[in-house]
């Protein structure tokens, strides 16, 4: 059954889309079945992927409330190899009708069993979550095998990371034992800041393995791409966005030895 | 009584920690009596205050809750003029607590009603908010008279705007029916850049007279400032970020005629 990867970090504006949307790219460009699963009721992966809010009938809404099965909300993007469970704003009120529900942290790891794609099964979800510790990314932790976590290159993004990883030691002590940590990746990188420097070298004194050797640098091109409703690997592929998410790729298909 | 301003964008890391912050201390600057409002768990305007975890006793939680008065909680800052009521991770447990509530959408608005500070009454009370339209700011736009959104000049900043306008509405018609917009308030702004042109344009062209005529640049200064627990108007007071943010601070006040 495929990996399940959650692109988590209640910090805003960190670039858990972007990630979401380049890394499953880049995943589909080397061959692996992907499917992009957007948890987040802003539905930024579902626009950045150019499916517009009136093609979004079944969405991760449904899904996750056991209404649709997994199979018949996921669509195909232009992209060979990668599929899309769109987020419409019902997610909004996903929180409040999970509340009273026995099974409310564990729905979306019930609706992610039966991934079947024809044929050709998947081989990873990444599931793109709200910038809360909410019941939303919640369930995606629940669900997930591995988390990735970006963190900005910024003073206050540094402030979150403690929180986090104590609602992932949390999780893995109540609901999912098996959930470990797919890496810390350093986001919005410029080599000519201080600040950035003195983000890096804090994160690798305290967090050591964890923190990934591929960086992403700043690049305007990234934030670009999803006014042309595609990955940056296709609107400027010599760019320093796309090749950071290529070696990004690379670096975890090595790990998990698909490369 | 004061007037109270929330600082709202359910989009992540688009500036409302950082315009909360320097906004309330230029406003101090200019003689008003300023509350800082810590409503997100994470705690970001607390710290770029210089307020550590463990001066936290009191927190916008027991405020929120009904279980301490205001005046006890808020704090001062070094800066005259402005006052901090901090914020803790208890916070992240108010949906859940509040949601059983009966008046669980105007707990924040009865909290605000007493502020006493001594002789020296308030003038304003700035909510920096935290990145959803949860409970928690739902309480800030019940209690507000007016909102401040922060849009940050990207693309995917724009899809989330006409999600909090509904929003807002909504409030309007149910419990606030005095809410208005205080302005919309560019931020990050790079002329050098199409992308910020173009949302600048889009934004102007769709919201006319709500776009504010300040906008804040991007400018490194502004993200390290919280490093060094104070506003830029203290860290780099020539700074192109603390001109802009004293700008946005004597606009405001001019249509508010306090100037
Ligand atoms: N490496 C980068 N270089 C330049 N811009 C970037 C980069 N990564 C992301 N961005 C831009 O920064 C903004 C925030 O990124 P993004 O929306 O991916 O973050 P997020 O963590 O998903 O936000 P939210 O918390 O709202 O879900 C977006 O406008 C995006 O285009
Ligand atoms: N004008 C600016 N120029 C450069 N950096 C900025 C500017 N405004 C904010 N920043 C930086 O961008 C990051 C996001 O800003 P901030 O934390 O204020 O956003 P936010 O909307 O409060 O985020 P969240 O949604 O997590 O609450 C911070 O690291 C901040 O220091
Ligand atoms: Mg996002
Ligand atoms: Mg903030």
């Amino acid at each position: 059954s495929p990996r399940v990867i959650a692109v988590a970090n209640q910090k805003g504006g960190v670039g858990k889309t972007t990630t979401a949307i380049n890394l499953a790219a880049a995943f589909a460009e080397r061959g692996q079945n992907t499917l992009l699963l957007d948890l987040d009721p802003q539905g930024n992966a579902s626009t950045g992927l150019g499916v517009l809010p009136e093609s979004r009938d079944l969405s991760t809404y449904d899904v996750l409330m056991g209404e649709a099965p997994l199979e018949r909300a996921m669509q195909m993007t232009g992209i060979p190899g990668l599929w899309l469970c769109p987020a419409n704003s019902d997610l909004s009120s996903a929180d409040m009708a999970l509340y009273s529900n026995q099974n409310r942290t564990s729905m979306l790891r019930d609706a992610l069993q039966q991934p079947l794609l024809g044929d050709s099964a998947l081989d990873y979800i990444f599931i793109d979550c709200p910038p809360s510790l909410s019941l939303l990314t919640i369930n995606a932790l629940v669900a997930a095998d591995t988390v990735l976590v970006p963190l900005q290159s910024e003073f206050f993004a540094l402030e979150g990371l403690s929180q986090l990883m104590l609602t992932i030691r949390e999780i893995r002590q109540t609901a999912n034992p098996d959930l470990r940590i797919e890496g810390i990746l350093l986001t919005m990188y410029d080599q000519r800041n201080n600040l950035s420097q003195q983000v890096e070298s804090d994160a690798r004194d305290n967090l050591g393995a964890l923190v990934l050797n591929t960086m992403i640098p700043r690049n305007v091109r990234l934030s670009e791409a999803p006014s042309f409703a595609m990955p940056v690997l296709n609107y400027d592929t010599a760019s320093r966005g796309a090749v950071a998410y290529r070696a990004l790729a690379r670096e975890l298909l090595i790990k998990h030895q698909k490369l």
